[in-house]
């Protein structure tokens, strides 16, 4: 989902 | 990536190693809150779990490890080389206060319960309120030397800097994760007071004094 995105953040 | 999101990785990074730096330097580590750096350690600790899961970039892993790696770096110097120079005493905030209902809040309010995304979570929400000893302790001491106030700036700029970024990305791509926002929020907020006496004092060369 577009939260998983979130990861490839520090 | 965009530059709002580098800018604030880069400045978390100067933060993280201009503390580093003075504590091996000044061989002391008075005025600054070791348990404020635990919770920095324990942040990165629970958020980068996925170090070796998933890849992202070559990027995204060498900042992961840097990071993990000063953080625990700094409490070994704070709590283990150089700990005579502990200020045990004006660093009493009371961290469990912090670390329990955020855990609590964690297990409560996430994407997806599963134990990976509960401490992200976690760590996630503990990271905006890591910073509350050590600016507790600021305002116990009364005053900050100015490197430790230009470390504060630094970090404060780091995730104000990622609100940019959560915005921009809101209107290029249509992400968003609101859980990182609110708590991107809270945390920039807690800096506000200490942005704008830095702003108007320390800039000026005056020593950062915090109404006690």
């Amino acid at each position: 989902g577009a939260e998983d995105q979130a990861k490839d953040e520090l | 990536m965009n530059v709002f999101r580098l800018v604030g990785d880069l400045s978390h990074l100067l933060a993280i190693i201009m503390l580093l730096k003075k504590i091996w330097s000044s061989r002391s580590c008075a005025g600054i809150s070791g348990k404020s750096q635990l919770l920095f350690a324990l942040v990165f600790t629970t958020r980068y779990l996925d170090l070796f899961t998933s890849f992202i970039s070559v990027y995204n892993t060498s900042m992961k490890v840097i990071y993990i790696l000063c953080a625990y770096a700094t409490v070994y110097l704070i709590y283990v080389k150089f700990k005579a120079t502990y200020d045990h005493n004006h660093d009493t905030f009371r961290a469990e206060f912090l670390v329990v209902p955020v855990g609590g809040l964690a297990f409560l309010v996430n994407h997806d319960f599963t134990p990976l995304e509960i401490l992200w979570t976690f760590s996630i929400y503990l990271e905006s309120v890591a910073i509350m000893p050590q600016l507790f302790m600021i305002s116990k001491t009364g005053e900050a030397e100015s490197i430790t106030s230009h470390y504060l700036f630094c970090l404060g700029g780091y995730r104000a800097l990622y609100i940019i970024n959560w915005l921009y990305r809101f209107y290029s791509e249509g992400f968003f994760d609101l859980i990182a926002i609110v708590a991107g929020c809270v945390q920039t907020i807690l800096y506000c007071d200490f942005f704008y006496l830095y702003i108007t004092k320390v800039i000026y060369g005056q020593k950062l004094s915090l109404p006690a």
